[in-house]
């Protein structure tokens, strides 16, 4: 059956990841005024955590099934509450 | 397991509900939906946790109510815009927040359908966020963070079950007696265990004082009698006598709190009582010019405020701060106008702090205040609120 979903948009840009990760707490909230810099071991950190919470592989990568299911739709409130 | 090592789960946000029976109403329907279908599925979404817990729903039209639900589109006031069709579907506020629940609008919302997305599932997930449950890691749970599509025979995972009775507790026995989840509709009609609404302070909930113990417990005075406090409105089997209690405190208290000493003081009058929880602790009452020098008599309220953990007295348009470290105790700066408390009322009856916030009674109506702004707490519903409705579970 054809679902009016959203089709899986193909893989996330790095800056689109990280605004992801963001939104859900899983790495801290950025400045858009500042351009957050963070470091390559943060970001891979935080991938990690995103994956493990999602029952994916944890590589630390941003690969394909990682920005896939970074496109689902889901639930707006944070994965990891403070 | 998670990276972390711990099993995957359920996870508390940390705040839930004080009282069982909750409210809610439907602000902003959905565009492209009937309202009567909205309602019935929204019901449906409350009582996939109605049925394993003693909570209620109750739908209401207008007014002031526990959880409100609202559709809407991009920015919507909350600092937190929905994104059009796909990506985020819905958000919800935990309870210290206020427990509302918000849902996009764009998205193509449907009943019964597996076109679009299912209202009920994505309605049950966000309500499980408003009574206190964050993401669970558990993929088949409902409260996982992704849509799953839709599920004709949901039916839900027992990790949303163990999170949602480690909140509220297990379905009591219903009014038959019988305990089967199929007597949800008895246990929702059950009249509320004896204790937990009380008429006294459901008809009038003007007190005396408010106070914590050092247990943690927290107790309301009125009169000769007081009622303790629990998650869920008032315990059962209150109100209880004062004097039976606490052995040699008359009625009618001005004014109480509990130090960090451990010990608690109560105000009356020019005299003052100190208790170790609720045994005397030594040769009172005293006059209150011998213990607290620099304090008026017949105080209104009293508290040690969350800010600096000072001992702050109230009376009438005028506070004191009490420092017992400092000499003199009270500086020649007080008394100081209580109007710059921005927000709190002069004349107050009690003063509190319960879980980081400190919180002032006057009449029917109370007010949380905001340390950091130093005012009354901006929320939605705004204060001050009525106490009998959100203290005493009336």
């Amino acid at each position: 059956v054809k679902t009016r979903e959203a089709i899986p948009v193909t893989a996330l840009s790095e800056n689109n990841a990280m605004s992801y990760l963001s939104q859900f707490g899983y790495l801290p909230p950025t400045n858009p005024t500042s351009g957050g810099f963070i470091t390559q071991e943060t970001m891979t950190k935080a991938i990690s955590e995103f994956q493990s919470f999602a029952g994916l592989n944890v590589t630390g990568d941003l690969d394909n099934e990682t920005s896939t299911l970074m496109s689902l739709p889901r639930c707006g409130v944070k994965d990891k509450v403070g | 397991a998670s990276s972390d090592g711990r099993s995957k789960r359920y996870a508390l946000q940390g705040s839930r509900w004080r009282v069982k029976k909750l409210t809610y109403k439907i602000s902003k329907y959905p565009r492209i939906l009937e309202k009567s279908a909205v309602d019935k599925d929204v019901s449906r979404a409350f009582s996939v946790w109605s049925e394993y817990t003693d909570l209620t729903f109750t739908q209401k039209r207008s007014g002031q109510v526990h959880i409100e639900i609202r559709f809407e589109r991009g920015e919507h006031g909350d600092g937190d815009p929905f994104d059009g069709p796909g990506g985020t579907l819905a958000h919800a506020y935990f309870p210290v927040y206020g427990g509302d629940a918000h849902f996009d609008d764009s998205e193509h919302w449907s009943i019964n359908s597996y076109r679009g997305t299912n209202l009920f599932q994505v309605a049950a997930h966000e309500f499980g966020h408003s009574l206190g449950l964050s993401h669970s890691d558990v993929k088949s749970a409902l409260m996982a963070p992704f849509y799953r599509g839709y599920e004709p025979n949901f039916i839900l995972d027992s990790d949303d079950i163990q999170g949602i009775q480690a909140l509220y507790g297990q379905q009591t026995l219903s009014s038959s007696g019988s305990e089967s989840t199929d007597t949800k509709v008895n246990s929702k009609t059950t009249v509320p265990p004896p204790g937990e609404e009380d008429t006294q302070l459901c008809s009038d909930s003007k007190i005396d004082t408010m106070f914590d113990s050092a247990e943690g417990h927290s107790y309301a005075f009125k009169g000769d009698h007081y009622w303790k406090l629990t998650t869920d409105g008032i315990a059962s089997g209150y109100p209880r006598l004062i004097s039976n209690s606490w052995h040699g405190l008359p009625g009618n208290i001005d004014a109480a709190f509990t130090y960090k000493n451990g010990k608690t003081y109560f105000f009356k009058g020019s005299k003052y009582w100190r208790y170790i929880g609720k045994k005397i602790d030594g040769d009172y009452p005293k006059d209150i010019s011998e213990g607290f020098t620099g304090i008026p008599d017949n105080i209104d309220a009293a508290t040690v405020w969350t800010g600096n953990g000072k001992i702050y007295f109230y009376k009438g348009t005028k506070f004191w701060r009490f420092d017992p470290a400092q000499r003199p105790p009270v500086k020649s700066t007080y008394p100081k106008l209580i109007s710059n408390w921005e927000g709190i009322p002069n004349n107050i009856d009690a003063a509190l702090t319960y879980h980081g916030y400190t919180y002032f009674f006057k009449g029917d109506m109370y007010y949380r205040f905001n340390d950091r702004t130093f005012s009354v707490d901006v929320a939605d519903p705004a204060f001050p609120r009525s106490t009998a409705y959100w203290w005493f579970g009336c």
